[in-house]
C-alpha cells in the first residue's frame, strides 16, 4: 500500500470521526444532510459484500468493518437519537437523492467491468459514491452558519478522494496497473464536485474567517 | 488479477 492510499483512508476515517464527534460531544447533526448519509450507507453496503467472499487483508476487512458499523450507526443517530434527530434540518435537506440511485444503477448495469452481481454493485458503489455528496453541497449552501467541525469533514471527505486520485496514478506508474477507468472516472468526477468547496474552504481559512459558501 | 487489485480498495 503507498503512501497515497494511506493518506486517503485515512482523511477518510477522520471525516467520519470528526462527524461522529459533532454528533456525541455537541449532541448535533446540525448543516449534516440526512440524505447523503443515507446514500453512504446504501454504497458501503453494496461494495463490502465481498467482505464474506473474498479476504484481502486484516487492515481491509477492518476498514470495512469501520465504514459499515460508522456510516449505519450516523444515520440511525440522525433519526433515531431523541436530542440529536432534533437538530437535523429537515425543511433545508430537500434533495431528491433517490433519483441518484437508479440512473447510477442503469448505468453499472450498462458500464461494469464484468456482468456479475458482484461487479455490478461494486461498480454500482462507485458511480453512488462519486455523486452521494450533492445533497451535503446543496445544504451547505443553504446553511446560513456552517461550524467548524462540518466544514472539516467535508474538507476531509473531499482530500479523501482527491488522494485516492494520487494513489492510482503512483499505482499506474510504479506498479504498472492496468487501465482501470470505472473507478478513475468515477473518482475524478467525484473530486470534481468538491472543487467549488474547496475554493471557499481555503479562502475563509486563509482569511481566519468563518466558512460561508455564496448563494 | 485485475479484479483483486480492484477491489482491494476502500
Amino acid at each position: 500500500m503507498n503512501v497515497f492510499r494511506l493518506a486517503g483512508d485515512m482523511t477518510h476515517l477522520l471525516s467520519i470521526m470528526v462527524l461522529l464527534l459533532k454528533i456525541h460531544s455537541m449532541k448535533s447533526c446540525a448543516g449534516i444532510s440526512l440524505k447523503t448519509q443515507e446514500l453512504y450507507v446504501l454504497v458501503f453496503a453494496t461494495r463490502y459484500l465481498d467482505i464474506f467472499t473474498t479476504y484481502f487483508s486484516f487492515y481491509n476487512t477492518v476498514m470495512k468493518i469501520v465504514f459499515l458499523v460508522t456510516s449505519f450507526s450516523i444515520v440511525w443517530y440522525m433519526r433515531h437519537h431523541k436530542v440529536v434527530r432534533q437538530t437535523y434540518d429537515r425543511d433545508q435537506d430537500t434533495f431528491r437523492h433517490h433519483l441518484l440511485v437508479i440512473p447510477c444503477f442503469l448505468l453499472a448495469l450498462l458500464i461494469n467491468h464484468r456482468f456479475t452481481v458482484r461487479e455490478v454493485l461494486w461498480t454500482f458503489s462507485l458511480y453512488l459514491e462519486a455523486v452521494a455528496i450533492l445533497p451535503q453541497l446543496v445544504l451547505l449552501q443553504r446553511s446560513r452558519n456552517i461550524d467548524n467541525l462540518t466544514g472539516n469533514y467535508v474538507f476531509f471527505l473531499g482530500a479523501y478522494r482527491g488522494l485516492y486520485l494520487f494513489n492510482w496514478i503512483y499505482r499506474y506508474m510504479a506498479e504498472k496497473s492496468q487501465l482501470r477507468w470505472i473507478p478513475w472516472i468515477s473518482g475524478l468526477v467525484q473530486t470534481a464536485l468538491y472543487a467549488d468547496f474547496f475554493y471557499y474552504y481555503i479562502k475563509s481559512w486563509k482569511k481566519r474567517e468563518k466558512l460561508q459558501l455564496p448563494a | 488479477n485485475q479484479e483483486i487489485q480492484t477491489h482491494d480498495e476502500l
